[in-house]
């Protein structure tokens, strides 16, 4: 759908249940706890490249895996580095994004580092 | 700012690209003309030239809106979620997500929380494809996520050095890059702020 201005949107267009509103739901989660929906979020950072393997089906555990990649994830988007479902966490993973993946291959970066981060950018990552 | 592995770019004797559109998306000349803003921001700084084609085909980048599970194993999810993607050089894969709501011009602030600036994402995803993988300077165009109702298509300092070490400065261009703004309403971005849980 492709408007002119955003007065021409049709308010039936407004929807109320968007892509990873779901999400909203691990509010607080925490290694070791066990919750429905924690695999459609390993998904979505096997995706974006912070859980690197991608198993037939991820579980609803809040294991090691998870937290590792919570902690990349954190420090690529300069938050606080919990290693759990913070608010801010939360809410910067159902924020709209690009497709392509933050990490790809285990070699691209952000500040979670790569040998082809600028200088400055892995400076940054040093002061969180 | 960071490259993709291998740092692919488009080689030294395709200084000049061509772009065109998907012919089934029938696209207005005011929505084209988003994109030739948004590819006019990347020639500024580098020795780039991009010129749109009538060949979707035989153009270099092939820009189209696709809805769901369109080919190439990256289906799109929906409002929201991903909006677009675009693919390493010499790639010139350009996808942009047809369910969302796309807004060519004006005034976002008064926009359903749905509403997505086409030029804002058109602008990161020219970053891709001319070899910028994301960013993690929360100012720069290739930052990762942006929020509905939000413009934001100046590059960053950090935007225009990263394509600088790809290709260059642009020879006839001004050597000082322009700053990055983003503009999001305050009282909008306050209530998309309650909304998410502020980010």
């Amino acid at each position: 759908h492709i408007f002119p201005n955003a007065s021409s949107i049709p308010s039936w267009l407004n929807r109320t249940k968007y892509a990873w509103d779901q999400f909203q739901n691990l509010k607080g989660c925490r290694p070791g706890d066990h919750l429905n929906g924690l695999s459609n979020l390993k998904t979505y950072l096997n995706k974006f490249g912070y859980i690197p393997n991608s198993p037939s089906n991820f579980s609803d555990l809040f294991d090691n895996v998870l937290q590792s990649a919570l902690l990349t994830y954190q420090k690529n988007f300069n938050l606080n580095a919990t290693g759990f479902l913070d608010d801010q966490t939360l809410a910067q993973i159902q924020l709209p994004r690009c497709g392509i993946a933050d990490i790809i291959n285990g070699a691209s970066s952000m500040n979670s580092g790569s040998p082809v981060a600028h200088n400055a950018t892995r400076f940054h990552s040093v002061s969180h | 700012y960071s490259f993709f592995p291998g740092r692919p770019r488009w080689p030294d004797h395709r200084r000049d690209l061509t772009y065109a559109f998907a012919p089934e998306n029938g696209l207005t000349d005011e929505v084209k003309g988003v994109f030739t803003r948004a590819f006019a921001r990347w020639a500024a700084v580098t020795p780039l030239t991009f010129t749109a084609v009538e060949s979707f085909r035989a153009a270099d980048i092939r820009i189209g809106f696709y809805a769901g599970d369109h080919g190439d194993g990256e289906p799109f999810d929906g409002v929201l979620g991903t909006l677009a993607h675009a693919f390493s050089p010499p790639s010139g894969h350009f996808h942009l997500d047809g369910d969302e709501s796309w807004v060519v011009t004006g005034d976002l602030r008064s926009a359903p929380v749905t509403a997505i600036d086409l030029e804002s994402v058109a602008v990161h995803e020219i970053g891709h494809l001319l070899g910028l993988g994301h960013s993690s300077v929360e100012e720069s165009i290739m930052f990762p996520t942006i929020t509905s109702r939000t413009r934001k298509v100046d590059l960053a300092v950090d935007d225009v050095t990263g394509i600088q070490e790809l290709y260059g400065a642009n020879p006839n261009g001004n050597p000082s890059p322009p700053s990055s703004t983003t503009t999001p309403p305050s009282s909008v971005q306050e209530r998309d702020m309650s909304r998410k849980g502020g980010a």
